[in-house]
């Protein structure tokens, strides 16, 4: 076993200096790292894992990368080796991505752009990598799927500072103001994205697109009390009968307030607030302003 | 932030520069100020004497403009084009900003034909993304577009510089809000007061009866 | 005070808070 464990590092060596990464990993994979004939540490196993998960993502194979990543999860919570640890997270992260749970994912590349350390064992944390991290963690919550826990993660990206500094912050900041993106702010973010985020559905939509109708109409849901299909899909730049299928899914998922007409083709948007309710917001508001001036004479000496 | 906060700086910044300059450098201030994307008050500039003293120069016309900018509205613009210079398209954006805050001065629900004639607009679509892109994301009004009924019902408008005239209809407002808000508070005080004398009278009531069955369960026993 | 005279002329904007028919049955 010894003697094949050697040879087959030494295969999957020259199959990573080729860049097959697939052949690589499959080379390692065939390394019994369960077997009762040898001693072998958990750290070695964990390595191997990782170091298999890795090369399958190189080719973005996220089922046989998971694997692995999981054979991996076992060992880690054990781990003492930072490194290891951090590329293990590294993995499962962009695991979650490849599978399209956008949410997850964008919580781990969080959890990874805050590493505070910027030297973990032999390898160096460089701002660039977790400017990435942080870079992921946008796209891939700007993907997700619009609701309440996706809010959530929005708001603190946007409140984190770091992300200013983004290129992709002016699309976060219309995301999080639920302000509607035009087909050019959507063509410049899809420059930005990787193949798996632009991969057809079975709907027939994209991640993307759907993803962004998702979001457009929710932003259109703030600004319209009503709007016509027509309207609707001109607004969006997508066909009308689109405009609708989405609309009427999310409603049925509860992911919008509202009800479609659709002898008059008619979307009407309900405001989540009652009406008393709103007449108490809007005194609220009222009395806020008033306040707001009061400090200003105040302010001024008046 | 919201509008005032965001344009006091902007205002003592052009107020300064203004009252430092002269003729044809305050003319070239006057198309910033009013090109501006973020400055929606223009009386604090009006006022500063040496704007004034444009008056009967050769940079008039601008003055004019300026005058334009603090309360007048794009059909202003459009019915009197030689008072004025012709506008660049920054100062046309921002006058037809200003004339859907004079619009929403006056009313709640803005109907989409008004608009669409005041800003010169010859679609929905479009005055729809204006509403949107330049007034609503702008922050200078919030509201919401309703296409049934195809108007536009504003819950927010910014402030636009007085009108003469304007201040005291403001003080009635204010005097009959306030007249209203102590009448509201007297006839609150007086539901409550009628509630605690009504609940006193329930309790004397209750425990009357509670005494009465106290009685008929003595004299039965 | 310019200022404060286009925040007052903003709030006296806000009046009435609400008016619409389902309000009125609402609040009746």
């Amino acid at each position: 076993e010894e003697q094949v464990l050697v040879i087959r590092e030494k295969l999957a060596e020259l199959y990573e200096s080729e860049q097959q990464w697939s052949k690589a990993a499959q080379m390692l994979s065939g390394i019994d790292l369960d077997s009762g004939m040898r001693v072998i540490d958990d750290t070695y196993r964990l390595s191997k894992c990782v170091q298999i998960a890795r090369l399958y993502l190189e080719d973005d194979d996220a089922v046989n990368a998971e694997a692995f990543i999981n054979k991996a999860s076992f060992l880690v919570s054990s781990s003492q080796h930072e490194v290891l640890n951090l590329q293990y997270k590294v993995c499962y992260a962009r695991i979650l991505d490849l599978k399209r749970k956008f949410l997850e994912a964008a919580l781990r590349y969080y959890d990874i752009s805050q590493i505070e350390k910027r030297q973990i064992g032999e390898e160096t944390i460089d701002e660039e990598a977790l400017e990435q991290a942080l870079s992921a963690a946008v796209t891939c919550t700007i993907l997700a799927a619009a609701g309440p826990q996706r809010s959530r993660v929005l708001a603190t990206l946007y409140k984190d500072e770091r992300c200013s500094k983004l290129k992709i912050y002016p699309i976060l900041q219309k995301v999080y103001l639920e302000r509607i993106l035009r087909k050019p702010e959507i063509d410049a973010f899809a420059q930005e994205l990787k193949a798996h985020q632009k991969a057809l559905l079975p709907d027939n939509f994209t991640v993307l697109d759907r993803a962004m109708i998702e979001h457009n109409l929710l932003s259109a849901s703030k600004l319209y009390t009503n709007i016509s299909f027509d309207e609707l899909g001109t607004l969006l730049g997508i066909p009308p009968h689109k405009a609708e299928k989405i609309a009427s899914r999310m409603i049925y998922e509860d992911r919008m307030r509202g009800s479609i007409d659709q002898v008059e083709a008619v979307i009407h948007f309900e405001d989540d607030t009652e009406e008393l309710q709103q007449w108490d917001q809007q005194i609220v508001g009222l009395c806020q302003a008033l306040n707001d001036v009061l400090d200003s004479m105040a302010k001024k000496g008046l | 932030m919201d509008i005032e906060q965001r344009q006091a700086e902007l205002i003592d910044q052009f107020v300064r520069q203004a009252s430092a300059l002269e003729g044809s450098a305050l003319a070239s201030l006057i198309v910033d100020a009013t090109s501006h994307p973020y400055l929606f008050a223009f009386s604090e500039i009006l006022a500063v004497p040496s704007v004034s003293e444009l008056e009967g120069t050769d940079n008039s016309l601008y003055l004019n403009v300026l005058r334009l900018f603090v309360h007048g509205t794009w059909s202003d613009y459009k019915g009197n084009a030689d008072h004025f210079l012709q506008l660049v398209p920054d100062q046309i954006l921002k006058l037809k900003q200003l004339t859907v805050l004079t619009l929403a001065e006056t009313n709640k629900v803005l109907p989409y034909d008004e608009l669409m004639q005041e800003l010169d607009v010859t679609n929905v679509r479009e005055l729809e993304d204006f509403l949107i892109n330049e007034c609503m994301y702008v922050g200078i009004v919030r509201g919401k577009l309703d296409q049934l009924r195809r108007c536009f019902e504003v819950q927010f408008a910014a402030g636009r510089d007085l009108r003469p005239g304007q201040l005291t209809n403001m003080i009635q407002t204010l005097s009959s809000w306030l007249a209203t808000s102590d009448n509201l508070l007297v006839s609150i005080q007086e539901k409550i007061k009628w509630a605690d004398t009504m609940s006193e009278l329930d309790k004397k009531h209750r425990k009357d009866i509670e005494d009465k069955v106290e009685e008929v369960k003595k004299s039965l026993s | 005070e310019n200022s404060l005279l286009r925040q007052v002329s903003s709030l006296l904007r806000r009046l009435p808070t609400i008016e619409s028919e389902k309000f009125q049955d609402d609040f009746l």
